[in-house]
């Protein structure tokens, strides 16, 4: 990306990159990242990207495929598409494979997505998108409308790309789909190629821990790959975080310190500042909304929404009569892909749009067909209120792109707990990065030509974790995924939404935190997990192992209680009078450390760390409890929310903690 | 709600078998931490092997079911078109966990 990789302080002094070497994207030493395989499970790979390059200078600059990878390249498809050659991968792009069987393999693809390229070949341009960003090339030259922000690095520059194709794109390229079967064939092959680390930017279950996807990704966590998920783009809604497994990092989106402002002025003087990347002014013009700008006899019941015929079955919705030399207000929402409004404006001649949200949203900076800026869907009713008068103008002011703004908050799209499968015994999403107006390099045949383009999701967000995954592994390669998503949480900071981090609605927001990775390179304590751990947990939170392996496992000392599950989080879903749960910790510094245990947060709650010091010896783990204890103050049947934090004077391991009590016998 | 559509067949794991030079299984059966799963070592080929032959056996119970994957390095199952009754009658079976509907999902 342009420039979360500053925004994550991976490019400072001490910084993760230097740690490892320097990003090094075009010298043929070691640097970030290097050798770590990133397994990108998405729509597919656009391979000419400069970001996928092994070349620098038409010199190789990776040698060979890291030890022990397996992966090849598709074969081009003999029939009816020539979009593919194997010799398309190299030894940056080290696999690229396709799944296609749900749809009817090729010949279902070509009938129902005729568009849609028979190989690994990006048509959406997301695949592309989140493979750049996880591990794309260290200083990418960007060009076309986005040059002006300059460069783009992944967030592991020096790791290797395997992309695995499974989604299949719309032919607008404003979303791809693809099915579950694809999906877990393509997640068993980047296991069997020996991927690791796996970044999956795509939906899933919100309810079930063993949803097939969600069990393939138990054992692929089982096998040494790291696993970072989206959290899902249902926000701000509480309860629509997906991707429940605890033994996944999944992953919430938050905003950045690049700020691209704009504004329009009104010719009533009034002056609404929004996001933009109008890269020129335009104005004073007439202004008309989206309503009034109706081609006659149109109906698609969507008030001030600017649709383009390819969204109307075929039929503009805007009129060029009414159009032509005018800003255009329109309303964001429906399904359309917030691009095609300006397309829709820009088609019937119109000069500019004013993009107003239809409720509270995410403002997004996209590259739009006429000069655009983008407001809250509370300047909604002056402005068009101003629009509706007779000779009502409006001046679309040059965005002004900068760094250094106030940030991370959390994305308004951004999926939240509590989440629904566990009943509050596990806390989801596990943690929250950049994911919101995000530069990266995109397909073209999707993204309007573009071969870079900003995208806005979780989708964005789990790349960062997945290229953070990879620096880390490469700096600690005797860590476990759950060492490195443990580092990751532990060593989190808070977003800026304003409420406190005791405050359940924040920790269901960003999870643990918003990613540091610096401090999580060096966190001081882990929380390790594994199958057995993982198998115990299921025991108590589903139906779907056997009861002679529960049995088993709980003889052998491991507790059924989801809440005990050794992550670096404490749900507990329903505090009836007293709990108590464990975890342990394994110390992966280099010298002995006695850490002490504070608490905040949990009002009214009993809370007893016991003990409340341990001192490890490096390699070693020690284990505590923490003991709640319903109080007459306690609040009862809401969320109450907590810190627990393990200080050793260096590190700072930190756990969010979030719980719903009840006094014993007492109804839900 | 005859018409057959994909459906994921999750098995139960199967038990680690002793192979020459001594127990091995795949990734499930590894411990915390695990090292990754080569396909190309003959006791995990003798597993998948093994794995895939309970799999192909589970769907011959039931007549007509058109496999379209197999898995088994990070799933234990496969991906076949039934009918409803014929998911049904898999699900019964011992040895299956579970019989999901194919669903479809999308980019985040």
């Amino acid at each position: 990306t342009s420039s979360t990789e500053g925004f994550l302080g991976l490019d400072s002094e001490d910084g993760l990159w230097a740690q490892l070497g320097g990003p090094t994207g075009g010298k043929k030493t070691p640097g970030a990242g290097e050798d770590i395989v990133i397994g990108v499970i998405d729509s597919g790979i656009w391979p000419e990207v400069a970001s996928f390059s092994d070349r620098s200078d038409k010199k190789l600059v990776y040698q060979g495929k890291p030890k022990g990878f397996r992966g090849t390249c598709a074969s081009a498809e003999k029939v009816g598409d020539d979009s593919w050659d194997a010799n398309l991968c190299n030894n940056k792009l080290v696999t690229a494979q396709y799944f296609n069987a749900a749809w009817g393999g090729n010949e279902g693809v070509a009938q129902q997505l005729p568009w849609e390229f028979l190989s690994p070949r990006d048509y959406n341009g997301h695949g592309t998108h989140t493979a750049s960003t996880a591990g794309g090339n260290y200083g990418v030259d960007v060009t076309g409308p986005a040059a002006p922000f300059g460069e783009i690095s992944g967030i592991a520059p020096r790791a290797r790309i395997a992309a695995y194709k499974a989604l299949w794109s719309v032919e607008d390229g404003s979303t791809a789909t693809g099915y579950t079967s694809d999906m877990v064939a393509a997640i068993d092959k980047a296991v069997a190629d020996g991927v690791d680390v796996i970044n999956y930017s795509v939906s899933g279950s919100s309810t079930d821990f063993l949803e097939p996807t969600e069990a393939a990704f138990l054992n692929a966590a089982a096998a040494g790959i790291f696993v970072a998920a989206s959290a899902g783009n249902s926000g701000p809604d509480a309860g629509t975080v997906a991707h429940p497994g605890p033994w996944l990092t999944t992953v919430a989106a938050g905003t950045h310190d690049r700020t691209t402002t704009g504004a329009v002025v009104l010719g009533n003087g009034a002056r609404y500042e929004g996001v933009s990347l109008s890269n020129a002014a335009v104005g004073p013009a007439p202004v008309i909304t989206g309503a009034a700008a109706r081609l006659s006899g149109v109906s698609i019941g969507a008030g001030a929404r600017c649709y383009p015929a390819s969204d109307n079955n075929g039929k503009p919705a805007l009129d060029p009569a009414k159009v032509t030399g005018k800003i255009v207000l329109c309303e964001r929402g429906g399904d359309i892909a917030r691009v095609n409004s300006s397309r829709a404006v820009a088609e019937a001649g119109g000069v500019g749009m004013i993009f107003v949200n239809a409720f509270g949203n995410s403002l997004n900076a996209d590259f739009h067909s006429v000069p655009t800026v983008h407001l809250q869907d509370t300047e909604w009713s002056a402005i068009s209120a101003y629009a509706a008068t007779a000779g009502a103008t409006a001046t679309i002011e040059k965005a002004v792109i900068a760094n250094g703004g106030t940030a991370p908050f959390t994305a308004e799209f951004s999926s939240r707990g509590p989440l629904v499968a566990g009943n509050g015994d596990v806390l989801k999403p596990d943690v929250i990065a950049p994911g919101q107006d995000i530069l990266a390099a995109v397909a073209p045949p999707g993204q309007g030509g573009m071969d870079f383009n900003l995208m806005s999701g979780t989708s964005m967000s789990a790349p960062h974790v997945a290229g953070l995954a990879a620096l880390l592994q490469g700096l600690h390669p005797d860590w476990s995924p759950m060492a490195i998503k443990s580092a990751l949480m532990t060593t989190g900071s808070d977003v800026l939404d304003g409420e406190a981090n005791t405050d359940p609605n924040l920790i269901f927001k960003q999870g643990a935190g918003h990613v540091q990775p610096t401090s999580a390179a060096d966190p001081g304590l882990v929380y390790e997990s594994g199958v057995d751990d993982w198998t115990a947990f299921l025991c108590g939170s589903t139906r779907s192992v056997a009861d002679a392996a529960c049995d088993d496992l709980e003889a052998g000392g491991r507790s059924l209680d989801p809440s005990d599950l050794n992550t670096p989080s404490i749900g507990i879903g329903l505090l009836d009078g007293t709990q108590t749960v464990t975890r342990t910790v394994k110390n992966v510094d280099d010298k002995a450390a006695t850490y002490s245990a504070t608490v905040s947060g949990l009002a009214g709650v009993g809370v007893t760390v016991e003990p409340s010091t341990l001192t490890v010896a490096p390699g070693e783990t020690a284990s505590y409890s923490v003991t709640f204890a319903v109080g007459e103050e306690t609040q009862l049947f809401d969320y109450l929310a907590g810190q627990l934090s393990w200080t050793d004077g260096t590190h700072t391991v930190r756990s969010p903690i979030v719980l719903r009590a009840k006094q014993p016998g007492d109804e839900d | 709600a005859a018409q057959p559509q994909t459906y994921i067949v999750q098995m139960a794991p199967a038990p680690v078998v002793a192979y020459e030079g001594g127990e091995k299984g795949l990734a499930s059966t590894k411990p915390r931490g695990g090292a990754k799963v080569d396909p190309a070592d003959p006791a995990v080929e003798a597993y998948s092997t093994h794995l895939k032959g309970q799999q192909r056996a589970a769907l011959a119970k039931v007549k007509g079911g058109k496999p379209s994957y197999s898995y088994v390095y990070s799933f234990n199952g496969f991906a076949a078109e039934l009918t409803p009754a014929q998911a049904a009658e898999l699900e019964a079976q011992p040895g299956v966990v579970s019989v999901h509907p194919d669903e479809a999902v999308e980019t985040d």
